[in-house]
């Protein structure tokens, strides 16, 4: 078999009994579009930049992912962005980080990566470079989803009891967060 | 965290990855999927590779292109190379998965978690789609 395309909608504590049927035709229905979206490129002569920005377009914007819409909290309760993208031929390479207004991250890569001299840029520079490229900039609230801001407020919960726990501890507890369950969103 | 890696009929590759980050996470923190190397890495004479996963350690273990440096040195084929290197990753506590796929259409979709979304399709067409482990 030869494969032309491989997606994938991120990794984690994804067991089968506790996914419901819907959720399940769901989640295989969005990465079945996602794949047909890149395959059309491919079958129809695209280059494959072309086809990894039409998949993981379909996937930013399908709210089950935790990329663009849909995509995790920060504690103080904003949404975050990265993306980056490589092209096999040239080893040329984009990157962005840290935007919270670019509706589609990974085509804010591809602008870096064949607009710009750079390789990555982040934060409000980034969403600077991304406006005058002329990429569609959104609200932030167009990221905002209930389920992903409930996941928050359980993190902001659990890490409330670690932090009484660590405070009586002996060891120090390090700065910041991982909350095991919830890190691939 | 959401990636793709496609190989078009000039024979050249592509892989790009995206992600919200991680739920709670402060002080701008930043995981593997922006950084070159270790979230994405493609090279026409190796593989495509974009990875989701504990970002901290994929950083540390440079995972994408330690994957396709074992191809090019070692002559490891894509699942040798992927094994190794998710194998570095779970001996330091991390756990996450890849894909990869090279510019003969070998592909491969390993991962140490319980699961991950994944799929894939063929030249001719035929879509896969898988979830658990």
């Amino acid at each position: 078999k030869k494969y032309v395309l491989v997606v994938h909608g991120g990794a984690g504590t994804i067991l089968k009994k506790n996914m419901t049927a819907e959720k399940e035709k769901a989640y295989t229905e969005a990465l079945t579009q996602a794949l047909q979206a890149g395959y059309n490129v491919i079958k129809n002569g695209g280059a494959s930049l072309d086809a990894v920005e039409a998949a993981i377009h379909v996937l930013e914007d399908n709210p089950l992912f935790n990329a663009g819409k849909g995509a995790v909290f920060t504690h103080d309760g904003r949404n975050e962005l990265d993306a980056s993208i490589m092209d096999g031929k040239t080893l040329k390479a984009g990157a962005v980080a840290g935007v919270t207004t670019i509706r589609n991250p990974i085509t804010a890569a591809r602008a870096v990566m064949d607009r710009s001299e750079h390789v990555m840029m982040v934060g409000k520079g980034a969403e600077i470079f991304a406006k005058e490229a002329g990429l569609t900039i959104v609200d932030p609230k167009y990221f905002w989803t209930k389920e992903r801001w409930k996941g928050l407020q359980e993190a902001i919960k659990e890490d409330s009891v670690k932090a009484v726990l660590d405070h009586n501890s002996k060891t120090t507890s390090k700065l910041g967060t991982i909350n095991r369950d919830y890190k691939f969103g | 965290t959401v990636g793709c890696v496609a190989l078009d009929n000039a024979g050249n590759l592509a892989a790009g990855t995206s992600t919200g980050g991680m739920t709670n996470k402060k002080y701008g923190r930043v995981g593997d999927s922006p950084i070159i190397g270790a979230g994405t890495y493609c090279d026409n004479r190796t593989a495509g590779i974009s990875c989701t996963g504990w970002g901290e350690f994929f950083i540390r273990n440079v995972v994408a292109k330690t994957i396709c440096d074992l191809i090019a040195y070692k002559g490891y084929s894509i699942e040798q190379a992927s094994k190794e290197v998710l194998d570095n990753v779970g001996a330091m506590g991390g756990d996450g998965g890849l894909i990869i796929l090279d510019k003969n259409g070998n592909m491969a979709m390993p991962f140490n978690t319980e699961g991950m979304y994944r799929g894939a399709v063929t030249a001719d067409g035929k879509i896969e789609v898988q979830i658990y482990k």
